[in-house]
């Protein structure tokens, strides 16, 4: 495992724990998009099949079972906690998952790189979690107050993004064989989408503002 | 490879 991936696992990481902070320590989670996450524990219930199946590292099933638990945790805690629910927000976090789903279960149908189960759910995992961020984004542009814990996940999570990105060139030139366009372009889209926040992100913290993006 | 090298990936 190389420097970028490692970083970047541990920003994804950082980025559910914040997330859990905000929800379990100050009991709210007003700006968060429930459909974003409800996205998210599907990527991961979708991509870690394998999880029992074959064995990779302690590394690697420990970080499942933390990606898989605090996805669903998260759901739960957003749905039912009676506190923390009551800070949700329901009436702006309006997209459909529906019309990410479905594109993407058609696209994996269509363009995987072995068409059994468990490869056409790892890559529908692959498109979904490309475009998961899309609630969370529209959420955060109809949300006129993002607050600090809010901005750093989104910003957390995009970070890990970019540094897969690079983790991805970096095992291009020191591993041989190494070509999967699937995984690459699924990934490079993902990370476009933080593009426009990243923007107004480094704005604000450039000229010590707060966050806001345009409507 | 017997799985594919990105399967190690999270």
């Amino acid at each position: 495992m190389n420097i970028f991936r490692f970083a970047g696992d541990m920003t994804h990481l950082a980025s559910v724990l914040v997330l859990l902070l905000k929800i379990h320590t100050i009991k709210s989670c007003a700006g968060i998009s429930l459909k974003t996450q409800e996205l998210y524990a599907l990527v991961f219930a979708t991509r870690y099949l394998d999880l029992f199946t074959d064995y990779i590292s302690l590394y690697n099933t420990l970080m499942k079972l933390i990606f898989l638990g605090s996805s669903f945790s998260i759901v739960w805690y957003i749905r039912y906690h009676k506190i923390v629910r009551r800070s949700y927000d329901k009436d702006q976090d309006t997209f459909r998952h529906y019309f990410l789903v479905l594109p993407c279960l058609l696209l994996a149908l269509l363009i995987n790189e072995k068409f059994t189960f468990r490869e056409v759910m790892w890559t529908f995992s692959l498109y979904l979690e490309a475009v998961a961020i899309l609630p969370q984004l529209v959420l955060l542009q109809r949300t006129r107050n993002i607050d600090n814990l809010t901005g750093q996940y989104v910003f957390l999570l995009g970070a890990y993004r970019a540094l897969y990105i690079l983790n991805w060139i970096y095992r291009y030139f020191t591993e041989p064989h190494y070509v999967h366009w699937i995984t690459w372009i699924s990934g490079l889209v993902q990370t476009l989408l933080y593009a426009d926040f990243f923007y107004y992100y480094f704005q604000s913290w450039k000229n010590n503002v707060k966050l806001e993006l345009p409507a | 490879y017997e799985t594919s090298p990105i399967k190690d990936e999270l």
